[in-house]
């Protein structure tokens, strides 16, 4: 996502 | 990635093996709570819509339709294979308490309000209490099978294992992600008496049972 905390995570 | 998370998801997958070597094994899901892995089917499923339009890595997509393929198939084996050995009566807890309220929570807090963003919000919030059924159950039998709780144990270090990837990545990456970690301390918190008991009675060799 553009700005906002990436969903890296599982 | 760090060894925190790369640990934290090992253990997540070892204890998704160890449910299924339960059900094998014992040619049962007696003591597993169906409203659970329900609730864990939809939070993959609504956490990882982006799968078909955001590539993180290669074993970023394929943990995901681990947990997706995975969820869905242990739900198959309780409500078809092996539906008799699955006691409703005992699986009472109600899931719309926490449906709800993740939804609402997820409406009030998300990073962008996109269906996406938001399912995603729903999905964190919802997986921090879907245990919820599943230590209900275990609190209102009294006991559990040793690799019942083998499970449990995996999946609660799982949760306990993102904390300190959090730490980590904060000073490592300046990242911080409120809602994982808000919601990550609420989960791991509610380990923390089955933890208490599986260290004290089930790794000295005793049967996880809770006092009356």
């Amino acid at each position: 996502g553009s700005g906002t905390v990436p969903h890296d995570e599982l | 990635m760090n060894l925190f998370r790369l640990f934290g998801d090992l253990s997540h997958l070892a204890s998704i093996i160890i449910l299924l070597q339960k059900i094998r094994s014992t040619r049962s899901c007696r003591g597993i709570s169906f409203k659970t892995q329900a609730l864990y089917a939809t939070v993959f499923i609504t956490r990882y819509l982006d799968l078909f339009y955001d590539w993180v890595s290669l074993y970023n997509f394929t943990m995901k339709v681990f947990f997706i393929a995975s969820s869905c198939y242990i739900l198959y084996l309780m409500r078809y294979k092996y539906r008799p050995t699955h006691d409703p009566s005992i699986d009472t807890f109600r899931v719309e308490y926490l449906l709800g309220p993740s939804a609402v929570l997820a409406l009030l807090f998300h990073y962008r309000f996109t269906v996406p963003e938001v399912f995603w919000s729903f999905s964190i919030f919802l997986e921090a209490v879907a245990i919820l059924p599943q230590l209900f159950m275990l609190q209102r039998t009294g006991e559990a099978e040793t690799i019942t709780t083998h499970y449990l144990a995996a999946l609660g270090a799982y949760r306990a294992l993102y904390i300190p990837n959090w730490i980590y990545r904060y000073f490592t990456e300046d990242m911080v992600d409120p809602i994982a970690v808000t919601a990550g301390i609420v989960q791991t918190a509610l380990y923390l008496d089955f933890f208490y008991v599986y260290f004290t009675k089930v790794l000295q060799g005793q049967k996880f049972e809770l006092p009356a």
